[in-house]
């Protein structure tokens, strides 16, 4: 079992940095396995050593790697690297996509449903986030819940639901990639 | 390997049967607040087995079934029907498709259904892992839960890995 | 103390009833004080009886007001009273709203400062919020950090803020209404 | 009475000393996705005497002194200055405008300061509780915790109507 973890860690790992430096040009972001030993915990229970000071180590090298947490560092471009807690909210949406990515890069799934995981990103981060999707859209399937336009525009397929007069749920229309983008016009109905 | 349609009927605001066939590609699903839109994502973690009902933003699993409307009586039964394409081979079955049903009654029984043998939840959550599809693959991102992965200790986030490896 | 509760709670009950049928046309909301005694919990802990079921109880009518909480129960257009956990992310939004509305509009606060809160709404919602605090900027000041086009609209005055090379935050401008709508087809560099 | 305007300095992501002076109405601030927009509302609800590190989204309260960039050192102190108009007399004060300001150096440190004078932290609180500016006035609003009411019990949410009381 072992082996099988530190090899999913190992692609997981170098898949991170790549993603991170595509959602955040010029910055960095890593992976590491945590230190052997139980953590330190502050009064609250809050685990003091989140961070910087956890020497990275390769996963190979220790046997006794099937205990490690993994610890995420980024660092944005032109700043330093902070506790993830200080990230903006922007800025802790992709890093946590990039995770998400990083382990879809090196086990895919199926499919992906994503619900508004772009509510807090910026149209220079959302177009980011959909150039990345695709990028990926032949390996697997997305479906995504959004109110975003931007987000609308890259659909193959576009689903409308509507609340009915009886209080119940509607599929409005499916709409194939064709006839979307004159359809986009009238999303405002939609909404 | 794909999911090609979600059939929901008495789950959530889902009265009556709603079907949505979905393509290989990008899948846009779009409307007004409170229109039904994560009881979409909602359906599929439920077929998939979910056994918590907070995960589907209920107090008890029951609240999935749909309840009334000013118009309409409550349901008995909540059902949802995910179909799966298997015609990669992905799942250890022979079958090109396969199509995972789960009902709830209100008086709390429940079946799982494999395509239309009723079997167990293990089967269930069995023949999805071997597709990649296990709970801590996170292929289901719900509503307001995209930084889920930052708030978890690191020893968490190791499951992550462990389910895909 | 007694008295300014019950009256305090009374006003805005009566606010959040407004607040709501604004909000959700044809909804209806309203706020009641629990019962006495402590709810009853399930294994988790979690409170079973939030919802339908406490029967309101008149503020002036029980001395016992003092340890009394308050529930909310909303009924969206349509539709059933339903636990607040199964109501939409942009309805649990408006709900939320309308609560910080009613005791707003009960006991005004000098200013409030407002964080992307409409990120989760739909355009149709965010114009009923925006209309509201149209409505009240005469009595209230309100700061309002947004990435949404239409609320950026509503600004009597717009402050850029931007990272800078050195990676601190550096303030871009700030334009009175008059000059706002103009940088509003700017907006996107800021972006 | 409004809030006239902010001032930070080695707060967060404003190493140098910014100023935001606001008018009465609506002030919508806008920019990039980490620019620094969030900090300004940390700034405010800091200086008005916060006293949580997670309220600000710290581990601990120093996370709010500027911590360098790839260019600039840390800082050695924050310091935060709010000016309330006072016109109407709100506050018990008898001046037309009120500075609160807070400091704190790396050492842990901390200073409260009403119109430049040296003062305690349970001064300034008692100031803006006058004017309506409790802790529990949810006057601000932080990202992503708007629905935060809904989640509270009810017993919680009592708080927020005695304070207005
Ligand atoms: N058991 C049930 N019976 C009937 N209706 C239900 C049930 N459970 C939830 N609902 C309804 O479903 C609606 C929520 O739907 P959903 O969360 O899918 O909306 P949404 O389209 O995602 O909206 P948003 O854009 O605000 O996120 C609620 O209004 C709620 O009343
Ligand atoms: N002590 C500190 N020193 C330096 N920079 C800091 C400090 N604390 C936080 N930051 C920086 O502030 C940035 C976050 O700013 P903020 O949360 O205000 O962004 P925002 O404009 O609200 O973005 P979003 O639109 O994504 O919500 C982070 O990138 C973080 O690195
Ligand atoms: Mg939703
Ligand atoms: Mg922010």
């Amino acid at each position: 079992i072992e082996n099988s973890f530190a090899a999913t860690f190992a692609a997981v790992r170098d898949h991170f940095a790549d993603v991170i430096a595509t959602l955040f040009p010029g910055g960095e972001g890593r992976l590491t396995l945590t230190r052997e030993e139980p953590p330190e915990v502050d009064e609250d229970g809050e685990i003091l050593d989140e961070g910087e000071d956890s020497e990275p180590v390769a996963a190979a090298e220790s046997p006794r790697v099937e205990r490690r947490g993994i610890e995420i560092s980024v660092k944005p471009p032109r700043k330093a690297v902070r506790s993830l807690s200080l990230l903006s909210g922007g800025e802790r949406s992709l890093v946590a996509i990039a995770f998400l990515f990083a382990i879809f890069l090196a086990r895919p799934a199926p499919f992906y449903i994503l619900d508004e995981v772009e509510a807090a990103l910026d149209d220079v981060n959302i177009d980011r986030l959909l150039a990345m999707l695709k990028r990926y859209q032949t390996r697997t399937q997305f479906i995504i819940i959004t109110h975003q336009k931007r987000t609308m525009e890259v659909a193959d397929t576009l689903y409308g639901v509507t609340m009915g007069p009886d209080g119940t749920s509607k599929v409005l229309s499916r709409k194939m990639k064709k006839d979307a983008q004159q359809e986009m016009a009238d999303e405002d109905d939609l909404e | 390997m794909f999911l090609k349609s979600v059939k929901a009927r008495g789950f959530k605001s889902f009265a009556r049967s709603v079907e949505f066939a979905f393509e290989p590609g990008i899948t846009v699903v779009v409307g007004p607040n409170g229109s039904g839109k994560s009881n979409i994502s909602d359906s599929v973690t439920w077929a998939m087995g979910e056994q918590s009902p907070t995960a589907v933003r209920g107090n008890s699993m029951q609240d999935v079934i749909f309840s009334g409307s000013d118009k309409l009586a409550p349901a008995g039964m909540a059902e949802v029907e995910i179909l799966l394409d298997n015609s990669s081979g992905a799942m250890p079955i022979e079958f090109s498709e396969v199509l995972i049903s789960r009902r709830l009654y209100r008086d709390g029984d429940g079946a799982y259904f494999i395509n239309k043998s009723p079997c167990r939840l293990i089967d269930v959550t069995e023949l999805l892992s071997d597709a990649g599809l296990g709970r801590n693959t996170h292929s289901i991102i719900s509503q307001g839960k995209v930084d889920a992965i930052l708030e978890s200790k690191p020893s968490e986030r190791r499951a992550y890995i462990e389910e895909a490896a």
